[in-house]
Parts: C-alpha cells; structure tokens; sequence
C-alpha cells in the first residue's frame, strides 16, 4: 500500500 | 521515474495532442464522444486539485497543467466553437452510470477518508471507465476515423504502459497501491477489442470498421 505517495503519478 | 511510466506519460500526452489536431486541423469533432472528454476533465479536475496543496515535481506540475488545460479545451471546441459539427446523435451514453457508482465507491474504498483522498479516488475508478460513451459511439457507428483511432491507440497505451510502470516499482521499490492497479488493469482490459482491431485492421491501411 501507500498513502499520498504514490501521487507523484499522473 | 522508470521508463515504462515515462512513456506512459508520453502516450498520454500524444493522445491529447493528436486529439485537439485532429479536432483543430479539420475544424470538427464528428466521431468524438463529448462525453468521454467531460468525464475526463472530470477525473483530472478531482485528481489534479492536489496542485495547489502537493508539490511533486515540476515534471508532475507541467504534465497536471497541461491534461487539465488540454482536456478543457477539448470540450471548449466540441460543445462551443466547433459544435455544429458535434455528432450528438450518436453520444448517448448516460454517463450518469459511470459517474454515481465511482463516488460511491471512492466513498466505501479508498486510501484515506479525507476530502482530496476521496477526489483522488474518484478519479481514479472514473478514468478506468471514462473511456466508455467513445467506445459506446464507435460500436454504435460502426467505424473510427484512422485518426480517432490512432487517438484510442495512444489513450489506451498510457494505462497499460503504467502497469508495467507499477510491476516495475514493485519490484525495485516494494511499492504499490492497489487501487491504481486494479483499475488500470479495468481501463485497460476495456480497449483490449479495440486494440485487436487497431492492430488486425488501421495499421494494415484500413478503416476501423466493425463487423456487421
């Protein structure tokens, strides 16, 4: 999982 | 930044270019789903809102500015300077049934409860489907332009060059987000048909055409 970074993609 | 997510991007942002061209160059948008590209500004409006609370990259902020420019200017010409030519007859998709049962879900299943989390994810099950009232409007004509078709080549190739984006940070990072994939591999299982008959049929000189 992730959270928040994995919004460095577009 | 791998090389898969690279050329992700770039697909993506040839689909758009080729997309205005073709709109710009030919002055009409006949064969174009409004539709679609509503839905699309939609998904990077939601999706995008982080630009003024995140800083990425400038990479990230430029490509942001440009999917949200583009896709706005999009349905400028369609529903405005070139409606006229607009094929509204055969965009009929009711997109409210992509729309609802995306909030819904972003609201039962995300990261985080959060308002821009829930955006995020919003835009992320509305993309994977986005595409929709476009494949909708070219089963219901019965053909694509060569161009359009070059357009869907190029969309659809952006998601599917992500999957092997986020195999590749899993491998090299341990890093994945299971919503962005589980909806990638939908969006891209959606143009899997066309793809077929992109390659079988537009890359050997012929029309995209389906069968009767």
């Amino acid at each position: 999982g992730k959270d928040g970074d994995l919004h460095d993609e577009l | 930044m791998n090389v898969f997510r690279l050329l992700g991007d770039l697909s993506h942002l040839i689909a758009v270019i080729i997309l205005l061209q073709k709109i710009w160059h030919t002055r009409s948008c006949a064969g174009i789903s409004g539709k679609s590209q509503v839905l699309f500004a939609l998904v990077y409006t939601a999706r995008y809102l982080d630009l003024v609370s995140t800083y990425v990259s400038l990479y990230n902020t430029f490509m942001k500015v440009i999917f949200l420019i583009s896709s706005y200017a999009t349905i400028y010409f369609i529903y405005m300077k070139f409606r006229a030519t607009y094929d509204r007859n055969h965009d009929t998709f009711r997109i409210e049934f992509l729309i609802l049962p995306s909030v819904l879900l972003a609201l039962l299943i995300n990261h985080q409860f959060s308002f821009l989390e829930v955006l995020w994810t919003f835009s992320i099950y509305l993309e994977s489907v986005a595409i929709l009232p476009q494949l909708f409007m070219v089963s219901k004509t019965g053909e694509a332009e060569s161009i359009t078709s070059h357009y869907l080549f190029a969309l659809g190739s952006y998601r599917g060059l992500y999957i092997f984006n986020w195999i590749y940070r899993y491998w090299s990072e341990q890093h994945y987000d299971i919503i962005a994939i589980v909806a990638g591999v939908v969006q891209t299982v959606l143009y899997c048909d066309f793809f077929y008959l992109y390659v079988t049929k537009v890359l050997k000189g012929k029309k995209l055409q389906l069968p009767a």
